[in-house]
Formats: structure tokens, C-alpha cells, sequence
């Protein structure tokens, strides 16, 4: 699950 | 997980989140919270909780701009003076 978790992409920030 | 209760008391909601689905961070997590904004005037939402549902709207399994649109959204209503968050530390 960590290794999955990994190879996705860091998402993106918003100011809300 | 708890409820917060944000009164719109000042122009901007003031977090900013960073997550959603097929991204590291599965779910909104509140990354910067700006002084002045109505969730800093609440005081009870902190850095680092993660925002599970909005006004009852989950955003469990949404993209990062449609979660992010979805809290933009309850804070533009007027139908609402508040917005109720659905929180985890």
C-alpha cells in the first residue's frame, strides 16, 4: 500500500 | 471524527487543502490556516485535520479541484451562514 501510495503524484494545493 | 461549525464572519474561509483522490494524500487535508479568515476566527479547525465531508457532502473518492470547488461553493452560498466540516486529526 505505501509503495501505491508513492508512485502517485503529489496533489496539488488550494487557498480557499 | 467531529463536527466544526465555520461562521462565515469574514471575507475569506481563510485554509488552504492539499489532496484528493489518486493523489499521496487520498483525502483534503488543511495544510495553512490565514489569520483573519473565518476558519482562524472559529479556532477549532487545525493544521493537519482532515476534511472527510462538507455540509454532509463527502468528498471521499473526489479529485482535489472538485473537493476544493465543493468548499468554495458552501462558503459562496447565502443559504447558509455557516459551514459544517466533518473533521479528522
Amino acid at each position: 500500500v505505501r509503495e501505491r501510495r508513492l508512485t502517485l503524484p503529489p496533489s496539488e494545493i488550494t487557498m480557499l | 471524527p467531529n463536527v466544526v461549525r465555520v461562521v462565515k464572519n469574514a471575507n475569506t474561509l481563510g485554509i488552504a487543502i492539499e489532496g484528493g483522490a489518486n493523489t499521496r494524500q487520498p483525502l483534503p487535508r488543511i495544510v495553512t490556516i490565514q489569520k483573519g479568515g473565518s476558519a482562524h476566527n472559529c479556532g477549532q479547525l487545525k493544521v493537519g485535520q482532515i476534511i472527510l465531508e462538507v455540509n454532509g457532502i463527502s468528498l471521499r473518492g473526489r479529485e482535489h479541484k472538485d473537493a476544493a470547488k465543493i468548499i468554495a461553493e458552501a462558503f459562496k452560498t447565502k443559504e447558509k451562514d455557516h459551514i459544517d466540516f466533518l473533521v479528522v486529526d
